[in-house]
């Protein structure tokens, strides 16, 4: 199993990634 | 897909399509912009953009014309992102926009462009520049 990163929030494109946009799952 | 560990890596990039929450992330929805290179948004019809197909990592060259004069104005400018017309930060009100990296002069020069004419862009990935810039040549 590994952790995978998925959008916690709508992101716009254009928009600057921020730590807090993403967050992890297992896969 | 980006693993933990890689986030960090991407943190401060430009994201280059809306995404939605929950969506996997893949290293392909980003791309990074240094501090040297501008990003400007070219509003263009998708029938004069390669039908739409032009996606983040292309290269086009964009050409005005008018009064039956044509020229290029931008070659080999590297697509960032593309506006799909459906909203968000680069579609804006419904409208099919194509962001490019290029420098200030060349930006003031499609913008010029912008202003008067008609604008097209022509996928140029792995071309060769084009050896004719006016057409007519004499004009």
């Amino acid at each position: 199993t590994v952790s995978v990163a998925v959008a916690a929030e709508d992101i716009s494109a254009g928009a600057r990634l921020e730590a807090d946009m993403v967050r992890f799952t297992p896969v | 897909m980006v693993r933990t560990g890689e986030l960090d890596g991407l943190i401060g990039m430009v994201v280059t399509r809306s995404i939605s929450s929950g969506t996997l992330l893949s290293e392909r929805d980003f791309v990074m912009l240094s501090s040297t290179v501008r990003a400007m948004s070219i509003p263009v019809d998708p029938e004069h953009a390669v039908g739409g197909a032009l996606r983040p990592g292309d290269r086009v060259d964009v050409l005005q014309s008018a009064d039956g004069i044509a020229r290029y104005v931008l070659v080999g400018a590297e697509v960032l992102m593309v506006g799909d017309g459906t909203g968000g930060a680069l579609g804006g009100a419904g409208r099919y926009a194509v962001t490019v990296a290029l420098d200030a002069e060349s930006a003031l020069e499609v913008a010029a462009a912008l202003s008067e004419g008609t604008l097209d862009l022509v996928r140029s990935t792995g071309s060769a520049p084009p050896s004719v810039l006016v057409y007519p040549p004499d004009a």
